[in-house]
């Protein structure tokens, strides 16, 4: 043990392991979680190499040869909880992405959400036991956030009860989803739903895009991986074009809206409830935050106590990094801020489940909250912990450009977030129209519950804009 | 410019008030901007571009304030007094920092004097001191394995300088001696020159 970190441990006022039971909510989760750790670490199977000396598509390869020994080993374990599922996936993969994060983090939860009994009943097993592996196609090259803007087309023709998928442009070629490119053989695709002569909006649809035997394209689809990003060299995220594809019409998810077999379209209660799939995924990254950022930290912090440069008194040995002054104010804010994220994170997690039992019971009440919420704290914590990982980087020195110190390798595969499930700003305006939304409401005598009450009070003139 | 709301920076429920006043205040500063424009005669959608900026900025400091309210509401639940003490300090160190990068809106707001701006900067070095002891174990309770933290810099040993050579030396530039790049290009460069 380096003899600076032995005596920065023996100095500490507190015992990590209380903290490590807070964040993790209870001593039995902590438990849990280190047990589920060891049992990917004891495992040999689970041992490879290095993936900073591999090329891309050794890196895919490797991601897809530990994904499969994944499910198979959570099955021989029993971890079914998704909460268990997601500490296994994340032990195995370390942090990084990999080709079955869409569909077990999108695919399924769709089907959960967005599905019918029936559809369920022929949908979910084959898509837990892997026959179907599916992704999540929204984005197109041409539109990303802006969901009215989506040109693919899924027109209804009653004299099949078929619906047919197309691509009418260039722009409209979907783009980016996790798994597209090689591993999925059915997409949950975003479309514009026509039906009896109309556009009725954006709905989902469950479209087989590979044979379920051979893997091979299937006729109308064109698909295939759009080449290496800036990070997530695990996944192939793809492109996919349709040409006048047919599917049946039992394959549109029909939970909230609906096409009749005649063509009839019956509404959803609220347009959001397509997107909830997206809200989840929001909600989740809260703490995808906190988990990058504290990583960063940890990395950084640790190694400022084990590195020695310059001097602060003349004449005195090389003192730790970490007494420097200007190495704590660049780093004790981002750990500050990894611990907020931590508990942001959990109340997210916890909030989203709350507010979805209530949605499945009918009550939507607070859809828009969670909608509002989720879209300016995801850009809220994905920005600082965006810019923190990096001013991690270089409170390492020339060191942190190594891809040895593990950042640049959290900070290529986190990045993504600030414009996956929603670029940034455009999030924030989200959030900018429910908090005015809240405080007209306000103004009309109305009184708001939640993160919004404090917009009650301006109407009291408690909180005034004035002049300096 | 001498009113303010905050009494004890040193209160983190103060702070947690302060932070929702600054946001109350930017949204109902951005609502009226979109308001004042759309009676201006311009359309409610040029209206609400016009000021996205400042929507972005309330929406910020909704945000910002929803992170330190949770944090504090968190406080309230750590039963252990060492662990309490550490998370406050580290609590109320956010919050503070969080003022003093943003004193614009606190003191446009009315919520800080200038007089208290100094006192937070001067507050949020002295709790860098409060921290510094126990940084390596605030990153510790994280409780990341090696394996997981993937990370030679941040390893728990940290035993950094001796793995980093171990690290580079399994790059596959070294796998020989010479690499062949020298026998194609530069060896035959060298003999025409």
């Amino acid at each position: 043990m380096n003899p600076d970190l032995s005596r920065e441990r023996a100095a500490a006022s507190f015992n990590p392991e209380t903290i490590t039971v807070i964040l993790d909510g209870s001593p039995e989760r902590t438990r849990r979680r280190r047990e589920i750790e060891g049992l990917v670490l004891n495992d040999p199977s689970f041992q490879h190499e290095d993936p900073n000396f591999l090329s891309r598509s050794e890196r895919y390869e490797l991601a897809i040869k530990k994904s499969a020994l994944m499910v198979q080993k959570m099955r021989e374990h029993g971890i079914s909880d998704p909460e268990e599922i997601y500490w296994f996936k994340s032990f195995v993969h370390r942090g990084r992405p990999e080709p079955l994060d869409l569909h077990l983090g999108m695919f399924l939860p769709t089907l959960l959400n967005q599905a019918t009994p029936e559809q369920q009943e022929r949908l979910f097993m084959p898509a837990w036991n892997l026959e179907i592996i599916g992704t999540y196609a929204q984005t197109e090259m041409g539109h990303g956030t802006h969901l009215r803007g989506l040109e693919t087309t899924a027109t209804y023709d009653p004299s099949t009860q078929e619906f047919i998928l197309n691509s009418p442009t260039v722009s409209s070629i979907k783009w980016w989803p996790g798994g597209l490119g090689k591993t999925s053989n059915h997409a949950v695709v975003l479309a514009q739903l026509y039906t009896q002569g109309e556009c009725r909006g954006l709905h989902a649809f469950i479209v087989p895009i590979r044979h379920m035997g051979t893997h091979e394209p299937l006729p109308g689809v064109v698909v295939g991986d759009i080449g290496p990003k800036f990070g997530f060299d695990e996944t192939d995220n793809g492109f996919l074009k349709f040409d006048k594809l047919r599917i049946p019409r039992e394959n549109m998810l029909m939970k909230y809206a609906k096409v009749e077999p005649d063509g009839t379209y019956v509404k959803p209660l609220s347009d959001k409830l397509t997107y909830g799939t997206m809200v989840f995924i929001r909600s989740m990254i809260v703490g995808d935050s906190a988990r990058s950022l504290s990583r960063a930290c940890t990395i950084a912090i640790r190694y400022s106590a084990v590195r020695h440069q310059s001097e602060i008194r003349a004449g005195e040995p090389e003192p730790q990094i970490l007494d420097f002054q200007t190495q704590q104010y660049k780093l004790f804010p981002l750990l500050a801020t990894a611990y907020a994220f931590q508990f942001v994170g959990s109340y997210m997690s916890h909030t989203y489940h709350r507010i979805s039992a209530e949605i499945q019971a009918g009550n939507l009440n607070e859809l828009p909250e969670l909608h509002a919420l989720s879209a300016g704290l995801k850009a809220f914590t994905t920005w600082a912990a965006n810019t923190g990982i990096e001013e991690c980087r270089m409170a390492c020195g020339g060191h942190g450009y190594s891809r040895c110190s593990g950042i640049p390798d959290i900070y290529v595969t986190f990045t993504p977030a600030c414009t996956y499930e929603g670029e940034n700003t455009v999030m924030m305006l989200q959030t900018a129209r429910f908090l005015v939304k809240s405080y007209k409401a306000v103004l009309s005598g109305k009184r708001l519950d939640g993160m919004v009450s404090y917009l009650n009070d301006v109407s009291q003139h408690r909180v005034q804009p004035h002049p300096v | 410019a001498g009113r303010s709301l905050v009494k004890d920076i040193n209160d983190i429920q103060n702070l947690v008030e302060a932070y929702k006043q600054r946001a109350a205040w930017l949204v109902v500063a951005a609502a009226k901007n979109v308001n004042t424009d759309s009676k201006r005669g311009k359309r409610k959608e040029d209206a609400w571009n016009k000021n996205s900026v400042d929507l972005v900025r309330a929406s910020e400091a909704h945000c910002h304030y929803v992170v330190v309210k949770l944090f504090a509401d968190k406080l309230s639940e750590v039963l252990d007094v060492a662990a309490h003490r550490i998370l406050s300090s580290l609590c109320l160190f956010y919050a503070l920092h969080g003022i003093s990068k943003n004193t614009g809106d606190f003191l446009q707001a009315g919520l800080l004097t200038t007089l208290q701006v100094d006192l937070v900067q001067q507050r949020v070095k002295d709790l860098l001191a409060v921290i510094r002891p126990n940084a390596v174990a605030l990153v510790d309770a994280f409780d990341y394995s090696d394996t997981q933290l993937g990370s030679v810099l941040g390893r728990y040993d940290g035993n950094v300088y001796e793995n980093m050579f171990e690290w580079a030396k399994k790059s596959p530039l070294n796998k020989t001696q010479v690499h062949e790049s020298f026998h194609k290009y530069l060896k035959p460069l060298q003999s025409k020159l």
